[in-house]
């Protein structure tokens, strides 16, 4: 049903 | 030199008990305005970072950055060497090897002094850019604890519903159903249990209570926790230090396929 995301679409690499 | 004394052991030992659980290796910058901490859990879902303000330490003193690449798991070990009301202080050189944690009790008749090694850790940094949020909760910090440790009995995801008058949590498993319903309130005689909801549009969330768990950890810092939720966006749980710094966790929603 729920599938987890990741931080990486949210937040870019320094 | 860093040389970063705390008035009490306890506050260190809490901000990390408060995160020794997600993440592992850490690096902490130091500089002259304090030290600060990023770290990404192992699935890439909650990140972490951590400002501890100079103001929060009884004398603080940085003369060059330095980064320190710590093992929590190691640091809390030492750490749970010192009592509470000692007081704990961090000494590292220029370019250390190693870090010195230092112990003293309040008569001054006990020093104890360990020295922990130092790790060099590849990790990313990622831009926080300000973000967005639809909407922004006060609420106290046990509260939240107390309602995440409830629904997540239920299920390992729950539900987050946040109107203006209102915010609810919800969470369906095998064994039935639960859900949590706040209502704002403000009573000046208790202002630990304040509930304030400020918010631009209604936010409906879903979130791992395995990451939620961690989160309320850090409820010792704080008596209260700043929530803050956008549509399909991380959520930020913040417990600010009262005396100065903060723990921030940027938790990445579910979201419905």
């Amino acid at each position: 049903r729920f599938k987890q995301s990741s931080l990486n679409r949210f937040f870019t690499k320094i | 030199m860093l040389e970063a004394k705390f008035s009490e052991a306890s506050l260190f030992k809490r901000i990390i008990d408060s995160f020794k659980d997600c993440v592992e290796l850490v690096n902490f910058v130091c500089d002259e305005h304090g030290i600060e901490a990023q770290a990404v859990d192992d699935s890439r879902v909650l990140l972490v970072v951590l400002k501890i303000e100079p103001s929060a330490f009884e004398s603080f003193r940085c003369d060059k950055p330095v980064t320190l690449g710590l093992n929590l798991t190691s640091l809390s070990k030492v750490l749970r060497c010192g009592n509470n009301s000692d007081t704990l202080t961090l000494i590292a050189d220029d370019e250390p090897d190693s870090i010195f944690v230092l112990f003293e009790d309040s008569k001054k008749n006990k020093i104890s002094e360990y020295s922990l090694k130092l790790m060099e850790i590849d990790a990313d940094m990622l831009r926080i850019d300000d973000m967005k949020y639809d909407c922004t909760i006060n609420m106290s910090s046990v509260e939240f604890a107390k309602t995440v440790r409830d629904l997540s009995q239920l299920n390992d995801s729950f539900n987050v519903f946040v109107k203006k008058d209102a915010i609810k949590f919800v969470a369906e498993g095998d064994i039935g159903s639960g859900s949590v319903v706040l209502k704002p309130e403000n009573d000046l005689e208790k202002p630990d249990e304040r509930i304030e909801v400020h918010l631009s549009q209604p936010v409906e969330l879903a979130f791992s209570t395995k990451y939620l768990l961690d989160i309320v950890k850090a409820s010792t810092l704080s008596n209260q926790i700043i929530i803050k939720f956008a549509s399909e966006s991380p959520a930020l749980f913040e417990f600010k230090l009262n005396s100065g710094g903060y723990l921030d966790f940027h938790l990445a929603p579910k979201y419905n396929e």
